[in-house]
């Protein structure tokens, strides 16, 4: 699935 | 940060600021879902549990207070406001929450990227966020002559979602490890939840009509 780093978002 | 995201974001903050202005200028919460309200609280607080754990910028941390200060703020105005409470459409507003906060948590359960608690309370509001409206779009419906603030507020909301998914495209494009399966389905559905209420908020502006869902 996708990665952690694009949880930057709000 | 891209211009989409900061776009989004700016948007979403002037939703809640148009919100918390009907409240304050018209000492009413009339037509607004205080379930739907709730359920973006409980979003907030489970997908910014990492204010805790992890700095991302002085932005994203200033941003995440301000959300879940403005969003408990609105919450204690239509639970608790001597005046305000009692505009609360507490008979319109029957969406039954469970339905939806039941499924989102087995899902969150079932479907993630790793077994951790943070994690799987993260995915929960991800999942939570995109059907957090609904309780909102019903009461819309069963609402005589919606106000302007009212109408904007969740117009205004429906634009955030939509430029967060040219954000996507645009990170899709520029930055080769950006992946997010869960959150980019999520967020396509919850877009998809307002092509209805754009359309009549589109035919209302156009005959320069009030707004009213059919």
């Amino acid at each position: 699935l996708g990665t952690t780093a694009s949880k930057d978002e709000l | 940060m891209n211009i989409f995201r900061l776009a989004a974001d700016m948007t979403h903050l002037i939703s809640i600021l148009v919100l918390l202005l009907k409240i304050h200028a018209t000492r009413s919460c009339r037509g607004i879902s205080l379930k739907t309200q709730d359920l973006y609280a409980l979003v907030f607080l489970f997908r910014y549990l990492d204010l805790f754990t992890r700095y991302i910028s002085l932005y994203n941390t200033v941003m995440k207070l301000v959300f879940l200060g403005t969003s408990f703020s609105i919450i204690y105005f239509m639970r608790f406001h001597r005046v305000v409470r009692n505009t609360y459409d507490k008979e319109q507003d029957t969406f039954r929450s469970i339905f939806i906060v039941v499924p989102c948590a087995v899902l969150a359960l079932l479907i993630n990227q790793e077994r951790s608690v943070l994690e799987i309370l993260w995915t929960f509001s991800i999942y939570l966020e995109a059907v957090a409206i609904l309780p909102q779009l019903v009461l819309l419906q069963r609402t005589q002559n919606i106000d302007n603030l009212t109408g904007n507020y969740v117009f205004l909301l429906g634009t955030y979602r939509g430029l967060y998914i040219l954000n996507w495209i645009y990170r899709y494009l520029t930055e080769p490890h950006y992946r997010q399966w869960i959150v980019w389905l999520s967020g396509v559905l919850q877009t998809g939840l307002y092509v209805d209420f754009f359309y009549y908020y589109f035919l209302a502006w156009r005959n320069n009509q009030k707004l009213s869902l059919p």
